[in-house]
């Protein structure tokens, strides 16, 4: 049902975490 | 609305009317692991919505959502009191995405840490758009930015 777009914001610190 | 003083993306303070829904705390740091795909995400707060560890509903009362690059920060509505405070160096990530209801509305499922990055909470809230979730998104990719170059 989450159809629509989903938006995600990572911070560089962690990224792969 | 959204209202951003300071003309530079570095201290621009933007603020944007919300609705807490509610938070998940003391999630162990690589129980988190398994939450890094949004859906995953998505679908654990779900769970938590189904099994009543987080409402479906948010509260009524309108509060304001401050996004900097030193964190993010609720307010309530007349700013009186700040609720939440979340350094931006503990947040994680957001993630944001349409409610599913119909109603347009967007949820906002912020990830923070703790210092010793044992423990994560999801705190989510609501805001009524996905054009307000993306400039929350905005301001905070902007933060991280200006926190990533100003922080060596």
């Amino acid at each position: 049902i989450y159809k629509s777009a989903v938006t995600t914001v990572v911070n560089p610190k962690y990224e792969g975490k | 609305s959204t209202k951003s003083s300071g003309n530079s993306a570095s201290d621009t303070c933007a603020e944007f009317r919300v609705k807490y829904v509610g938070v998940i705390e003391k999630l162990q740091f690589d129980m988190s692991r398994t939450l890094q795909e949004p859906l995953d995400l998505i679908n654990y707060i779900d769970a938590a919505q189904q099994d009543g560890r987080l409402p479906f509903v948010p509260g009524d009362e309108d509060m304001i959502l401050g996004v900097s690059k030193y964190g993010v920060k609720l307010a309530s509505a007349d700013q009186c009191d700040v609720l939440h405070r979340h350094p931006l160096y503990l947040v994680v990530r957001m993630l944001c995405y349409d409610d599913g209801l119909g109603s347009g509305k967007n949820l906002l499922a912020l990830k923070t840490t703790d210092t010793k990055q044992e423990e994560c909470s999801i705190w989510v809230y609501q805001c009524g758009s996905s054009e307000q979730a993306q400039s929350i998104c905005k301001v905070l990719s902007a933060s991280f930015d200006c926190a990533l170059t100003s922080g060596k």
